[in-house]
């Protein structure tokens, strides 16, 4: 045995050579994936856990005065602003937020008598025709800062920046009952809660609105709206880089849920309050009140049930909620 | 400001853009 085994030993004396030569090769690409990797991350920069502010910044954040100064902001422009410096002032916050003045109803700037009034501006029959051809379509102008599915009751505010279902819409939002000690469920939980029919998946899709952009929001779909849901909230700034920077930003701002039923099911529309931006207003519910003064207990909303007698869109003997189609009017975003 | 739109549709169901694309009122956003 011992003499085969020399004889083997023997035989293998020129393998390490090619061996090493192979292993060496190896190395040399593993090297190279890890210098791309190390290359990657760097033009990425951090990760989104790196990046996240941490629960003192937030609360640093939480205390400055942003309600206060929006509606301070607000009320100031809605100061009716003389008819001489309207063009040299609004034509600054053109230029300033690149608006595009050609596409507004009214060009002329002289005609509105404050800047709140250039801010929630009409635009001009035509100019943003409705596809047709499509069920669902952009409810606004703006930036798609994210979409995808709703897995496990979890979404994604920008990628890999998370926000819950749960928080966002609030508790009982489609059928389950309400009551007073109505608590948190797990996450999963709540998704299930909503019914979702068999062969259908729950989505979401976040588009944010720069300070130029066209400030009303439509119908993305034929749907019927039945229940407003508003949540009084901190007024965050809703910029990418803030929504990268802090973790459920959309659960913790004012905003107005409108849910309700479409073709496929369960569908909802949340306008997002921000900083100067805080006052929503949804053309068919003159009860809605937004960035109002006064202290707010975190998750504390007020729900609101569309029916026949609050709403004059449904014809008799319709069903309740106020039915809209795709491209109408629903809302807008004013300062303050 | 922002727009959040949550909805239930089927399972085929896909979006027509990508992240941090701009996009105009009333553009199709999905294939159906």
């Amino acid at each position: 045995i011992g003499a085969a085994f020399m004889n083997y030993c023997k035989t293998l004396k020129w393998t390490p050579i090619p061996l090493g030569v192979g292993f060496a090769y190896i190395c040399y690409l593993q090297y190279g994936h890890i210098k791309k990797r190390e290359k990657r991350k760097q033009l990425k920069g951090v990760t989104p856990e790196e990046g996240l502010a941490s629960p003192w910044q937030i609360n640093v954040y939480k205390a400055l005065p942003f309600r206060f100064t929006s509606r301070l902001w607000g009320q100031v422009n809605s100061l009716d602003v003389p008819h001489m410096l309207r063009k040299p002032i609004y034509g600054l916050y053109a230029r300033l937020f690149n608006c595009n003045v050609s596409e507004a109803l009214v060009e002329d700037l002289t005609w509105y008598q404050n800047l709140s009034d250039f801010f929630r501006r009409e635009l001009k029959p035509g100019v943003r025709p409705v596809e047709q051809t499509r069920s669902l379509v952009s409810p606004c102008d703006g930036k798609v800062l994210h979409f995808g599915k709703v897995e496990k009751g979890w979404m994604e505010q920008v990628k890999g920046v998370t926000y819950t279902l749960q928080g966002f819409l609030g508790p009982s939002i489609r059928g389950q009952p309400h009551t007073e000690t109505t608590s948190e469920i797990p996450e999963h939980d709540y998704q299930t809660s909503l019914s979702i029919r068999p062969g259908n998946s729950l989505y979401q899709c976040v588009i944010y609105l720069a300070p130029g952009d066209y400030h009303r929001f439509h119908s993305p779909t034929d749907w019927t709206i039945n229940h407003r849901r508003h949540f009084p909230g901190l007024l965050f700034s809703v910029n990418p880089g803030v929504a990268r920077w802090i973790r459920g930003l959309f659960n913790m701002n004012e905003r107005v849920v409108l849910h309700g039923e479409w073709e496929h099911g369960f569908f909802s529309m949340t306008a997002v309050g921000a900083t100067n931006v805080g006052s929503i207003g949804i053309y068919f519910d003159e009860d809605l009140r937004t960035n109002v003064p006064g202290r707010f207990k975190t998750g504390e909303y007020y729900d609101h049930h569309y029916n026949q007698s609050s709403n004059n869109n449904t014809k008799d003997n319709a069903p309740e909620g106020v039915q809209v189609v795709k491209g109408e009017g629903v809302g807008e975003f004013n300062l303050g | 400001s922002t727009i959040v739109l949550i909805f239930e549709a089927p399972k085929d169901f896909e979006f027509s853009f990508k992240p941090g694309e701009k996009i105009r009122l009333g553009e199709g956003i999905s294939s159906l």
